[in-house]
């Protein structure tokens, strides 16, 4: 009662460690086209071996890089232009930008006849669908599940150059395509600034994305040459705008429509679900997606503003719009423009001020040692987003800290370089 | 870009209806 007339968040610490096993069972709507949804460096992931290898710095420095992959994205769109006029399988040189990939939650999917089940991790900022492939010409990275063969696969197809679906590459990825001398293949290459990158065929193949939804002639990238940080996963399924996404493709199937629900914490997993309809939501509140004019394939929403404690921060409306907003399933820390971001912080802080801070951890600069709280409740000040459309958004606890250690309880927020960015 | 990550979508559920050209957040999609 305390905490309601307060306008806080009470929560058990607890609630927000992850356990050191796997509570698998979905929860929240599971219907025919739903995967589960998994963390990838949690005890439900078998990429795990029950030994988490990778540190919350090292999430987060990732989620640095792909934060200037997007911008960089953008910028090259408005014309500061570095694509790559002619790639081959051989050389790709390392770009600005950076690694796609390294969104932290995968589903499994099956490719091919007989079908081979891959985990891939699964991305609204990007379009493109890519799995490393037999016989990796050139280099394949170390994954969790045996590397797809399409020799094996009495379905596979690569896409020649000269068919206009080739031409899509360029938009998709941001690369002009290449063209097998010898094949007439149609090369794709999606590359990173960190150097990790795929190289392959533009391909066609069945795709299951559950045991009775199969999608034929799927178009996906077969990767022969492919390095970088992609975490023991087979690759990456897109889901932004463009035609050559997985939404775009399976439109007559699933309608446009997908939903997903990433757990609360590395020991429980989510769900991806394909198509709608049926009365499968309740309760929700909608905002219109927009356009950023820099780049179609993202989507665009619009931040009207932010309460912390139920009060509505001072900020001119045009910090938000100048620059605009995207949401994007793989960037892990929400990047607020600076000025917004020192703003919240001081809101936060102030609603936190009864805690002992702690070191800050990597690009998260406010945090705090709950050690102490370890068995009790603990109090913090909710965090509202008001998106176009009035769409009062309230972030779960869950939503609001990073919780790398019960000494090390975070503030999960962090600015851009700059108002403009 | 401001750019809302994933760790703020935790536990809502996030759908994306691309037909009506809008997003739409739910509360304890999988709390």
């Amino acid at each position: 009662a305390t905490a309601e007339s307060n306008n806080l968040h009470l929560l058990h610490l607890n609630s927000l460690l992850p356990s050191s096993s796997c509570s698998s069972s979905t929860k929240g709507s599971k219907r025919k086209g739903s995967l589960e949804v998994v963390h990838k460096y949690g005890p439900c992931s078998q990429q795990n071996d029950g030994e988490r290898k990778v540190t919350d710095s090292d999430i987060l420095n990732l989620d640095k890089e792909r934060v200037k992959y997007i911008h960089s994205r953008i910028s090259k769109e408005l014309g500061g232009d570095d694509s790559v006029k002619e790639l081959d399988s051989a050389t790709l040189p390392a770009k600005s930008g950076t690694l796609i990939g390294s969104g932290n939650y995968f589903v499994v999917v099956g490719l091919g006849t007989p079908k081979k089940d891959l985990s891939l991790i699964f991305d609204t900022g990007s379009d493109l669908t890519w799995t490393q492939c037999q016989p990796c010409a050139r280099s394949c990275y170390s994954q969790q599940d045996p590397i797809f063969d399409p020799s094996k696969s009495s379905t596979y197809a690569n896409i020649t150059c000269t068919s206009t679906l080739c031409t899509q590459l360029s938009s998709a990825t941001g690369n002009d395509p290449g063209c097998s001398s010898s094949t007439k293949a149609c090369i794709y290459g999606i590359q990173y600034g960190d150097q990790s990158f795929s190289v392959g065929y533009f391909s066609r193949e069945r795709l299951t994305v559950t045991a009775t939804d199969v999608i034929n002639n799927f178009l996906f990238g077969c990767g022969q040459n492919n390095q970088g940080l992609f975490g023991g996963s087979a690759g990456l399924i897109g889901l932004g705008r463009h035609p050559i996404s997985f939404v775009q493709q399976t439109a007559s199937k699933y309608n446009k429509i997908f939903s997903y629900c990433l757990p609360s914490t590395a020991s429980s997993t989510g769900h991806l679900t394909f198509g709608g309809g049926g009365g499968a939501y309740r309760n929700l509140v909608y905002t219109p997606f927009s356009t950023l004019s820099r780049s179609s394939s993202f989507y665009g929403l619009d931040i009207v503003s932010i309460t912390v404690d139920g009060v509505k921060l001072s900020l001119s409306p045009s910090l938000f719009s100048s620059g605009g907003a995207i949401i994007d399933s793989g960037t892990v820390i929400t990047r607020l423009p600076p000025t917004a971001y020192a703003t919240l912080r001081s809101a936060f802080r102030k609603g936190m001020s009864k805690y002992p801070t702690a070191p800050e951890l990597s690009i998260l600069d406010t945090c705090y040692d709950l050690s102490a709280y370890k068995d009790k409740d603990i109090f913090i000040p909710p965090i509202n987003f008001v998106f176009g459309g009035s769409a009062t958004v309230k972030l779960q606890p869950q939503g609001v800290l990073y919780v790398a250690s019960t000494k090390q309880v975070c503030l999960a927020f962090a600015p851009n370089g700059d108002d403009s960015d | 870009v401001t750019i809302f990550g994933n760790v703020q979508q935790r536990t809502l559920e996030v759908v994306y209806d691309l037909g009506s050209g809008k997003i739409g957040f739910g509360a304890g999609g999988c709390q």
